[in-house]
């Protein structure tokens, strides 16, 4: 199933890794 | 680890998204520091600010001592910036040798010092803005500029 293996696509490793410093609260160290 | 001369290349594409006035289009482009600085200036204008940026010479030419007393600027400032506003340690092995940029136009060194702009982006109070526009760059750039975030992260000390 190719929806299961979105996460790990090169696209949606970099879009996970990405959005997860999005999310980080400003400012924060780390 | 990243390839520190793969990371310098895909740095150097990201540090054009600032279009800073000075030229940064090559290693060479950036020997000077004036551009990393304008792009610091951007990045945080309150500490990068205009009288630290004024004390950047920009016709350095190929003077070396001018290059490294600007890149010296560059590094302090940054260092500072870890420490005092991100409240973060960098790590001995993070700092480049600035002569090395400024004589030997040395793309490992080079690639270092850009990696800690890049830490600055991401974690200054535009962060957002910023990695919204890393998001867009080509995908091969992206991958080096995630490792090179990666490697920040696994060496900072708060």
């Amino acid at each position: 199933d190719p929806n299961m293996k979105a996460g790990t696509t090169s696209e949606g490793v970099l879009a996970n890794f990405f959005n997860s410093l999005l999310s980080k609260k400003t400012g924060s160290p780390g | 680890e990243v390839n520190k001369t793969v990371l310098c290349e895909s740095l150097i594409i990201w540090l054009q998204t600032f279009s800073t006035p000075s030229p940064c289009k090559t290693v060479h482009d950036l020997t000077s520091g004036v551009a990393m600085a304008q792009a610091l200036h951007q990045i945080d204008p309150s500490w990068f600010n205009e009288a630290w940026l004024s004390r950047i010479k920009e016709d350095v030419g190929d003077n070396w001592r001018l290059k490294v007393n600007n890149l010296k600027k560059v590094l302090q400032l940054t260092v500072d910036y870890y420490n005092e506003v991100l409240a973060q340690q960098v790590s001995d092995v993070l700092l480049p040798d600035m002569n090395l940029i400024a004589e030997h136009a040395h793309p490992v060194h080079l690639g270092m010092l850009l990696q800690l702009i890049l830490g600055c982006a991401i974690k200054c109070e535009k962060k957002h803005e910023y990695i919204q526009i890393i998001m867009t760059l080509e995908e091969s750039v992206q991958h080096v500029v995630m490792t090179a975030i990666q490697e920040l992260m696994s060496k900072e000390t708060t």
